[in-house]
This record gives C-alpha cells, structure tokens and sequence, in this order.
C-alpha cells in the first residue's frame, strides 16, 4: 500500500513542479508531512511564484492559490488521465496574462481529453477549438446552440 | 473514450428535450449570467452520480425536475450521457455506451432509475463500471463553479487523500 | 427596538427592490420570516430576475447571486451611507453585460461617496474616474503608480 | 468624510514605505495577480480595526510585517489612514483626521498599538471614534475578495442582524 502510494506521489509531484513552472513562471513541490510513514501525515504544497519568496499557502493571492491548483489538478491528470474533464470558471480569480496561459495548457491537453470549460472570459473562449452557447428562452427555458468553431 | 452527447429532459432550467452534441476537444461553454451554464455540469453530476443534490444547489432530488410558471409541470426529470466507446475502456463491446437517470415524482414521493445501454441497473453496478473507467466521484475531473481553490485551502489531510485514491 | 427595526428594515426594503430592479430587471425584496415579531425571525430574500420565475436562493446561479447580494450592499448604503466603500473583486462572477450595469451603479453612487474597487475586467475598469496601478518588483516588494485618470 | 491617504510601511508585500493618495471618487485598483491589490484592502482593515488576523489571510499578527528573501527583515508593520474631515463627520475640530496602527515585534512577543491624530490611543476608544462615524466591523462597506455571494449564502437570521446593527 505504501508502495503504490509512493509511486503515484512521486510522478504526481514530478508533474506539478513541471506544470506550476510552466504556468507560473515559479518553483513548486508536493511535500509530505512525515515522509517515513506517507499514511499517517498530510500533504502539502510548496509554491513559489517567480521572482518571490515562499511564503504559506494561505498567504497566496486570489490567482496564485488557482494557478497552484490548476497546476495539481492537471499533474494528477497527466498521471492517471479521466475520459472528460467539466471546469466552471475556473479562471474567475485570474488576470488577463493567466486566463491565456491556463487556456493555452488547456489546448494542449485537450489533445489527449475531452475539456468542456465554463467561461465568461475571452481569452479562454479564443482558445477553445469549439464554442457551445447557452442561452435562456421566455418562460425560464435554456437552450443552446450548436457547437460552433471558434 | 469521451462524451458524444448529453441529453436533457426537464432537468433545472432546460424545461424542453434539449440534445447538446459535442466534439472530442477543447469545448467553452459560455452565455449570459443564469443562462444555464453550471445546470449543464449538475447535469453531468446527476447522470454519473458524481455528487449529492446539494452539490447541485438543490435541497432534494425534486427541485432538480424544471419548475415554470405557467401552470402544469412535469413530474420527471431525465439526463442521458452517450459515451464514444470506440477503444472499449469501458469493458462492454458495444462502440456507444449510454448512461442514463431519470427522477420521477409519484405523489409526493420519489424515486430515481438509473440505466446502462437500456437496461435498468443498479447505483453500485453504475459506480462499478463508470470507476473502471476513471469516472470517480472523488476524481479531480469535475471542478465546481467557485471550487478552483479548494485543493489550496483543504486540509493536509484530505489533501492526501486524492493521492490515496488514485493509487 | 421594533420600531427603530422595522423604520430601517422598510427603508432598506424599499430600496432593495428600486435597485434590484434597476440591475437585473427583475422584481425582489426582502422578507421577514416573522413580520409580528421581527427580531424573533429571520430575513430572507426573494428575488426574481427579469423573464423568470420565482426560485430558491440557493438555486441562483453565481451571476444573479452576485447581482442580488449587491443590490442589498447598495440598498444599505442609500439608506446608511459609510464614508468609504472598498469592495474587492465583486464582479468576479459577473458577465460582461452585467460588470457594465454594476460599474455604472457604482459611478451614480460615487458622486456621494468614496469606491475603491479592486478589479480585473475591462469595463469596471473603463467606468472608474481614477485608476491605482500596482505592479511587484523584485524582491517581492509591491508599489503602486500615481492616480491616473481612467 | 473620505480617505485621502494610505501609507503602508512594510505590511505584507509593501516592504518600503508607500504612499497611495487617493480622491473622493469611484477609483478602480487594478495589477497583476499576486501584486497587492488585496493586501491595500487588509491594510484598511488593519488600520481601521475592522477584522482579525484570520481575515487577513495570517495565522498571527507577524505574519503581517513584510518578510523578503534577502535577510534582515524589518521588525514592525504600520499603515496610517488619512481621513478628509472637512464636514466634521467625526466628532474634532481637525480637518484632516489621521489613524494609524503599528504591529512592533520584540524578540517573540508582539504588541500593537493604535494613534489617533498622532496621540497613542486604547482599541476601544478607536471603535468608538469609527462608529460615531459609520465605519463598523459589521459594515457592509468592505467586500473581501471571494465573499461577495456570503450575505445570500448566509442563514436568514444572521442576516437579519444586519439591520439590527444598522437600526
Ligand atoms: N428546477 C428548476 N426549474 C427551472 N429553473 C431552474 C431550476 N433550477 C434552477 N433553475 C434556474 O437555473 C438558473 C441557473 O442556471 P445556472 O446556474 O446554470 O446559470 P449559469 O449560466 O451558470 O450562470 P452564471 O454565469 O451566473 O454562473 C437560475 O436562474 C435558476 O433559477
Ligand atoms: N508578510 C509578507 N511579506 C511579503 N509578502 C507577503 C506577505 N504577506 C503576503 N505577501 C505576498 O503578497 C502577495 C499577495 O498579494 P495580494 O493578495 O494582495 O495579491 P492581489 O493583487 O490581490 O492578487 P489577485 O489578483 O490574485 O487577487 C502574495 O504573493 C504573498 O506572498
Ligand atoms: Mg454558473
Ligand atoms: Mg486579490
């Protein structure tokens, strides 16, 4: 058990620091409270956005503390990827330059798995390669349109 | 393996039959504030068992079935999810599999009947097959609106546990 | 206590549905649980944005929470204004049609008191009359820019 | 009554001093995540006594005072608030009202202390200067980030105290 353990954790981890570089620019790891014994402690999460000091996890900013999870959520991803992926707003606490970056990752992934991501910004829209429009009719009534080339 | 079609039937606000077709790829779903949007995801949550009505903004199954004004509304609410099975991850033959869950009030009780290709099936049988195939309801595949940062402020502890249930 | 209660609770109400109204076109107000003995109840809020139909508040979408959460922030501030007002990414859930409508609001109401609103949408920021940049440097040290005009 | 002033001296990531002018208009403060914007909010919060440490995103006071990479970090964190008193909304002949509060470390403990136009002053007589003149922790003049949703999320007797507080 602990075995298997230690070989998910290790190529998870291998993946985020990989994936939080590249989206943040900074260094990052998954670090384990008591390494001897993985089972009895927690995980947590070292993250240094470039150019800065690392500081707690709770001190992040609104965009570090979703760039820093999106980088795990995709590190899990590369490991043990699910046939579909459902994000609602997940760059609601982002800037301008982080919605592309996040949306660029996500097309390049989108080569191996089916992204559907809610979004109410552009530069994740452009990105995407299809566009579903939602809309709500009289009467309390949604509807979509078809599926539209970006 | 990806999602070919979801298909909606009195489900929160998509009030009519409503078929959404979608591609192998990098899909963004967008339109007006309450437009529905996020009853598109709890759709997906309801049909894979993914999560408790609460998670989809309900108090009980019932408030999930479309509620307008004019008069008679249904008594049944239905998702259907079509899966391109075309490199049989999932361990049956056919190339489509469909998953299906309807809600239907009698009275002022309730029940709902879950289906896999047509064929009644049980919740444990659903949950079987769809974690065969990396649908879990732990899985970090569906992300909530509002959710993005909950990993971040988690405790250790359940931090942990992601990894536990992917090794 | 009930009269000095029920002069504001009628006062802020009052206020709620004008701005309700004004910023989704829809109808709401707000209610008391107990209307006999107020401070024994609670208060809930009914809100109806425009073409639909009655619902739960916990069934809203983010947006129209968004919306209704502020129109009560708004309705206090007519009726009990503060010297200053610092509101922190409130449009965050808002669609751009929407961010337009609250960043004219805000504009209204700035001629009588002070906004500072942290903001990384386009048009809250358009609408503002003075923008505050603020940049880190390095060493992990912020500064600001002076106050431009938008 | 508005603010025309904020000067931070090595709180959070403002590590030399700063001075932000402001004016008695709609001022939109924008940047690039992780810049400060946020941290000028707590800086209000701080100064003015508004909330705990908690809501500041620190564990404890100290976590407040600007630490860098490059050793030696300073030992205190002000921040001084300007007010425009022109009209006499608060309750002294000055027309510009200036409230300022220090977080000072000594070697593990720590103590702050609050000054109200340049004279020390208790917590208790600052509470009571600030809400003679409409600025009261449980104002709803100041929205945190992510917390805009909370007054509808919250249960409907908690949010009828609301107006008990404004009554
Ligand atoms: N059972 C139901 N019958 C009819 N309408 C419903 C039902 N349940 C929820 N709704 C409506 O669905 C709407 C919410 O939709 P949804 O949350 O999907 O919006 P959204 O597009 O995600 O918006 P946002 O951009 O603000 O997040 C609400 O207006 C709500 O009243
Ligand atoms: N005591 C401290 N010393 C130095 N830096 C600190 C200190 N406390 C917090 N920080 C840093 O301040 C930054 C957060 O700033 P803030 O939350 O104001 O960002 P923001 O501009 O609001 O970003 P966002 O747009 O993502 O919300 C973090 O990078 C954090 O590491
Ligand atoms: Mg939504
Ligand atoms: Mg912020």
């Amino acid at each position: 058990k602990k075995e298997a353990f230690m070989t998910s954790f290790n190529a998870i981890n291998e993946n985020f620091k990989d994936i939080f570089n590249q989206l943040s620019g900074g260094e990052g790891g998954l670090i384990l409270e008591d390494e001897e014994d993985p089972l009895g402690g927690g995980m947590t999460i070292r993250a240094r956005p470039a150019r800065k000091s690392f500081h707690r996890l709770e001190a992040m900013s609104g965009g570090e503390k979703s760039l820093t999870a999106l980088a795990f959520i995709f590190a899990i991803q590369r490991f043990r990827p699910a046939p579909f992926y459902a994000l609602d707003e997940i760059d609601m606490f982002l800037d301008g330059a982080n919605v592309e970056k996040v949306a660029k990752l996500i097309n390049d992934v989108s080569q191996v798995a089916q992204f559907m991501v809610v979004s109410l910004r552009k530069p994740m829209i452009q990105e995407a390669r299809y566009i579903l429009g939602v809309t709500m009719q009289e009467n309390n009534i949604s509807s979509v349109t078809g599926l539209c080339l970006s | 393996m990806h999602i070919k079609e979801i298909e909606l039937r009195n489900f929160k606000s998509f009030g009519r039959k409503v078929s959404i077709p979608l591609e192998n790829d990098f899909i963004a779903i967008t339109g007006p504030n309450g437009s529905g949007k996020s009853n598109i995801i709890d759709a997906l949550l309801f049909a894979l068992c993914l999560s408790s009505s609460r998670v989809m903004r309900a108090e009980r199954l019932p408030d999930l079935i479309y509620k307008g004004e004019n008069g008679k509304n249904p008594d049944f609410a239905q998702v259907t999810v079509r899966f391109d099975n075309s490199c049989h991850t999932m361990p049956v033959e056919e190339d489509v599999v469909e998953i299906s869950r309807k809600v239907k009030l009698t009275k002022d009780r309730y029940h709902s009947v879950y289906s896999f290709n047509g064929d009644t099936c049980s919740l444990s049988e659903l949950h079987d097959i769809l974690s065969r195939s990396g649908i879990t309801p732990e899985g970090y595949n569906v992300v909530m609106q509002g959710d993005v940062t909950r990993i971040i402020e988690m405790n250790p502890t359940d931090r942990r546990k992601i990894i536990d249930e992917i090794a």
